[in-house]
């Protein structure tokens, strides 16, 4: 049992690396056993630094950071064990426009392997995508849906 | 194995039967503010077998079943179909698209069904978990906490404790 | 003391319907004593009802309308008790963007009288603005900050 | 009364002596995530007394003083001072501006200043609690929980308990 979760664990963490340098354009981003000698029930501590910045706990970092570091934990999972579909409701809406860019190239990229269904306001990320449904509230307050294409959605910020 | 359809009716706002079919790629959910897009999230969670009244922003069974509004009266049930895509055989059933639905009465029945079939919510979550790759990896969906990620919940990820963190990496095993 | 609360009480809750029907269109929001016999130490309770929708707790509001209806709240206490400044960081990050242009006018009202510092993305917040700050971290990872015109600003989301 | 300036130095992310000067109306902080707006915001709560460390998002007192990076050394001490323009008389002090300044150092030790002359925090505080409008009102500013609004925070004015609602509109009497 601990044989795979150790392989596994190396993994994940791996891929967070990989992540959040992707998003963050370097820095480091590592999980920690808490307790390497007993692998069957050590817990795994997280820690991140964006570049140039000293090692802080992750209360200090900025609510983007956040949102970006744990994407990157995210698609880590999803890269090590990768699962039919995932369901992403409006994790870029602290992201700044250059991170929600970074967030879309890590999105299009898992989106060969996983079937991903976002909610999100953000443009690029409706840029991206196969297929838009449209969701509004009718004048008898029930949701409705329209499947849209890119060319039916207002400019600016979003839909 | 892929989210082929999914039906809502009598779903939170989603009074009147309403599908969504969704491709293997990115489909992406937009809308204005209110209009219903967690709700769909909120319909997949329910239907693969959610539990948590919290996950669900429902604080009793029936908070999942249209309301009513000032022009539509409130519905009796709500239903949810998810069709799955089996032609991979990530489910051990022989055929080659599953379909999962969940029913709740306000009498505070549910039903589960799988292929209109009813069953048990264990046998749903059974199903699920037994799912693999054709390869052999374990499936991470559905029942895996990182598979359906609510509005506002990304950083939660960031504040489990060590050992709930733990257990990410072993659904992941 | 309790009848300056009584009146208070009035006109904050007045405010909060009035600045929650301006940003929904219509519906009714409620500010409600928990005690109506004992005005010295009863609570306040809340209800908000979009318009056309059924009476529902809060928690079944949407990200956007609880955003929404606490901004209602908010500017009601502001109006009410105006003070001489008032920081908000963020708070239009769940809007659309209908949403975030009635804010915006909410906003501009309430800026004669009240002073407001506002840290956000939405460039429909930023244009409304008599001056903008740009925050950037230099290559020495410390912030830098910088005064900015709208011009200054790259088109999109926004800066 | 209104912010006049707002002077940082070794505050948090800003390692140099930085300053924002504010006009009457609306001043708009933008930037890319991380860059330390925020810290602008939690400067402002700083300077005007507050306690909190969850609200100042610092476990302990030497986290607001800068802590250094790859390209400078730590700072050994965080010292903000907030200028306020008191020409309409609010603050019951006779100076047109008041300047309200606050230091932390490594040692754990904390400043409070009134116009440069050292007070403790109780005098901040009576300060800001006696401040009302030539017109009687009283302030609503600084010690008042919704002058200043966190990142993320925006909720929480609708999921206090209803006797912490009640202390909001008794601070708006
Ligand atoms: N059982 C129910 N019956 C009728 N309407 C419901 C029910 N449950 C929730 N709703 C309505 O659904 C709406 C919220 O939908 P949802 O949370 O999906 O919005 P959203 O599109 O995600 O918006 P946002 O962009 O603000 O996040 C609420 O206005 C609520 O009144
Ligand atoms: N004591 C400190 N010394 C140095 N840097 C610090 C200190 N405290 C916080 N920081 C840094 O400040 C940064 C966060 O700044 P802040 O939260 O203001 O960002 P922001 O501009 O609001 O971003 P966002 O748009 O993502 O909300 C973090 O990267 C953190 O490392
Ligand atoms: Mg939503
Ligand atoms: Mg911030």
């Amino acid at each position: 049992m601990h044989k795979r979760f150790e392989a596994t664990f190396g993994q994940v963490a791996e891929g967070f690396e990989q992540y959040f340098q992707a998003f963050f354009g370097g820095g480091h981003a590592r999980l920690v056993l808490t307790d390497g000698e007993n692998l069957n029930t050590a817990g795994v501590d997280i820690s991140a630094q964006p570049p140039g910045k000293r090692l802080q706990s992750l209360a200090q970092l900025s609510g983007g950071e956040k949102a970006l570091t744990a994407v990157a934990l995210l698609f880590a999972l999803l890269q090590t064990s990768p699962s039919p579909f995932c369901v992403l409701d409006e994790v870029d809406a602290m992201l700044d426009d250059a991170n929600v860019g970074r967030f879309v190239a890590a999105l299009q990229e898992l989106a060969k392997r996983t079937q991903f269904v976002v909610i999100t306001h953000n443009r690029k990320t409706i840029e991206v995508s196969d297929a838009i449904y449209g969701v509004s509230m009718g004048l008898d307050s029930a949701s409705r849906v329209l499947s849209l294409r890119l060319a039916d959605l207002p400019a600016g910020r979003q839909a | 194995m892929y989210l082929k359809r999914l039906d809502v009716a009598g779903f939170k706002s989603f009074a009147t039967r309403t599908a969504f079919e969704f491709g293997q790629g990115l489909t992406a959910i937009v809308g204005p503010n209110g209009s219903g897009k967690s709700n769909v999230s909120d319909a997949l969670r329910w239907v693969l077998g959610e539990q948590s009244g919290r996950l669900l922003r429902a604080r009793k069974l029936e908070d999942v079943i249209f309301a009513g509004s000032s022009k539509r009266p409130p519905a009796d049930k709500a239903e949810v179909t998810l069709t799955l895509d089996n032609s991979a055989g990530w489910l051990p059933l022989d055929f080659s698209e599953v379909a999962i639905s969940r029913r709740a009465y306000r009498s505070g029945e549910s039903d589960y069904l799988i292929n209109r079939k009813r069953v048990r919510l264990r046998d749903v979550q059974d199903l699920l978990m037994r799912a693999s790759a054709p390869s052999g990896a374990r499936m991470g969906a559905g029942q895996n906490s990182y598979a359906i990620i609510g509005q506002g919940l990304v950083e939660t990820v960031l504040n489990l404790r060590p050992e709930e963190r733990r257990q990410l990496v072993e659904e992941a095993a």
